[in-house]
Parts: structure tokens; C-alpha cells; sequence
């Protein structure tokens, strides 16, 4: 799974997200990517996010959007917000992944509670880094 | 001055730093630094985010580094099934697709679906001839070969195990 969050000049976001699923996949099973508000999502008043993992768990905990609404309603910022997300929702469920996210001042995230996850950045606040593990 | 930026992904998993020789990670560090300093500069010039996510993520999808495009995993069958969504957050439009096949870059493809369409999500064959009826490039089961892909599915299918595509043995994240 690849996947890639913006926000441009004008101050809007967005984010995708493609894969080839999962190695011996059956049944025409789906997972979290093409779902909007779960492995790809983007609100110009909160985030852009893109999820990479165990997509069935993904879907359970809604992801995307629980980050996007923990923003907006309960006012946690991005950093607080997915690493909430990642570091004790997901593996209540015995999910496995990470995810990129945005916000509109331009804030980066790059959680995962798996061994790697390829990963970069760059940004106009001369933030720049590419890496796989920890 | 307003902020801008942009972040990659190239999937999670399990490998261990022990089997990840030195020119493979720098293989990887190598076209996710392409692919985000792509992105980069279509922002720095005044683009879009949605144009510097697809920038980006067409640049991933062509690698047989990663899952998507070119190098997704075989599905039970020895075909390919791609998924991908896009979403702008200024008016929340979308457009994703499930189970395409041949398709170079299903990222374009949910791209068409939210600007040339009403809907959000399509799937399966139909989705894949609304690729071809947009005139988006369709490659051949060669292009998706891959013999490590294609060894991780022979050694999935005798376990029958379905996995993440980066799991321990696969060596890649998912």
C-alpha cells in the first residue's frame, strides 16, 4: 500500500491512498483503502490522512474520519489524535499499520505500531526526512 | 507566508532490520525521495495537493518496490485486484475504486471517478472498462509481473495463508 497527503498554498488538503491488497487474497475481499473516512480522508478544517496496515481493523475503527473528528470535536490536535489512534485504539483491536497525516498549518504525522514503515516528508518549514524503521 | 507539504507513505509491516540488506532500504529511501520531492516542488510552484498526492503516488505505483500498480501481490486466483481513493478537503470530494485489474494507475482511475463522475466508489470489471472507456493506460499481466511477488503467492498459497504483503518473510510492508 502507497499513499500521499498534501496541503498547497491556497491551504487546501487532500490525500490517496492505492494498493494491491492483500498476497492470496479470496472471495473479492476489500480492504481499508478505497473506503472514504477510513484508509484515506481529507477535510480542509481538520486533516488529510492515508492508512497502511491490517486493513480489516482499519475498517472497524473507522480511522480516518475518528482522527478528523477527534480534531474537530473534541479539539485533540493531530499528533494527540493518531497517536490515540494507533497506539491504543488500533491494538485493543489486535490491529497492525500506521498512517500519514496533514493539517491545515501544515503539522506532519507519521505514526505505526509495526517494526517499519516506509516513509517522507518535506515540507516549506524546511522539514525534510525519509525513513523505514523507528 | 502560508505553510505547505507534503507526506508519503509506502507501507507498514513487519520486516526486520536483518533482512533488509543496505541497497534495498536505499533502493526504497530512493523513490520515496523521488516521489516526495516530485510532490514537493508542484506545490512549492502554486499546484494543487490533490495534483502533488496522484504526483506522488503515480511515482510509487510505477515502482515494483511497493504494493500498488506495478508491484501489487497476486490474489488467490494469480490475478490482481488494486484498490485507491483520493479525497480534496476543500468540498470533500472523492473518488475511489475496489478490485481493478490491468490498470496502470489506479490512483488516475480514482481520480476520474471524482471529477468525470457523480459517484464516489466503483468496483470490479465494470470499473476496470470505465478505465478503458477514459482513455487511462491499461498494461498486460506481464507488466504486473514480478518474481519475488510471484514467489511470496506460491509460498502463501501452499500455506493457504492470506498476509500482509510486508510481513517477516515478505520482506515488504503492506
Amino acid at each position: 500500500t502507497v499513499g500521499a497527503v498534501a496541503l498547497d498554498k491556497k491551504g487546501n488538503l487532500a490525500s490517496g491512498t492505492s494498493t494491491g491488497g492483500m498476497v492470496n487474497k479470496k472471495y473479492g475481499r476489500i480492504g481499508d483503502t478505497p473506503l472514504i473516512g477510513i484508509g484515506t480522508y481529507a477535510n480542509n478544517d481538520s486533516c488529510a490522512i492515508s492508512c497502511t496496515g491490517h486493513g480489516e481493523f482499519f475498517i472497524r475503527a473507522a480511522v480516518a474520519y475518528d482522527i478528523s473528528a477527534r480534531m474537530m470535536y473534541n479539539k485533540q490536535s493531530l499528533q494527540e489524535a493518531s497517536n490515540e489512534v494507533i497506539h491504543k485504539e488500533l491494538p485493543a483491536l489486535g490491529g497492525r499499520g500506521g498512517l500519514i497525516g496533514i493539517d491545515k498549518h501544515g503539522h506532519i504525522v507519521m505514526p505505526f505500531n509495526t517494526k517499519g514503515m516506509y516513509r517522507g516528508l518535506k515540507s516549506s518549514k524546511n522539514e525534510e526526512f525519509v525513513g523505514i524503521f523507528e | 507566508m502560508k505553510a505547505y507539504g507534503i507526506a508519503i507513505h509506502g507501507g507498514a509491516g513487519t520486516v526486520s532490520r536483518a533482512k533488509m540488506t543496505k541497497w534495498k532500504a536505499e533502493a526504497y529511501k530512493e523513490t520515496l525521495k523521488r516521489a516526495y520531492s516530485m510532490a514537493y516542488q508542484t506545490l512549492h510552484k502554486g499546484g494543487s495537493s490533490i495534483d502533488a498526492v496522484i504526483e506522488a503516488i503515480v511515482i510509487l505505483e510505477d515502482s515494483y518496490l511497493f504494493n500498488a500498480g506495478k508491484g501489487s501481490v497476486y490474489t488467490h486466483l494469480g490475478t490482481h485486484e488494486m484498490d485507491a481513493a483520493v479525497m480534496e478537503g476543500k468540498k470533500l470530494k472523492a473518488g475511489a475504486v475496489a478490485s481493478v485489474g490491468y490498470v496502470k494507475n489506479p490512483i488516475k482511475l480514482a481520480h476520474t471517478v471524482m471529477t468525470k463522475t457523480k459517484h464516489v466508489l466503483i468496483s470490479g470489471e465494470q470499473a476496470t472498462e470505465f478505465a478503458k472507456d477514459h482513455n487511462l493506460e491499461i498494461e498486460s499481466k506481464e507488466y504486473f509481473y514480478d518474481e519475488f511477488r510471484y514467489k511470496q503467492w506460491q509460498k502463501a498459497l501452499m500455506n493457504d495463508k492470506v498476509q500482509l504483503d510486508h510481513d517477516e518473510d515478505g520482506q515488504k510492508f503492506g
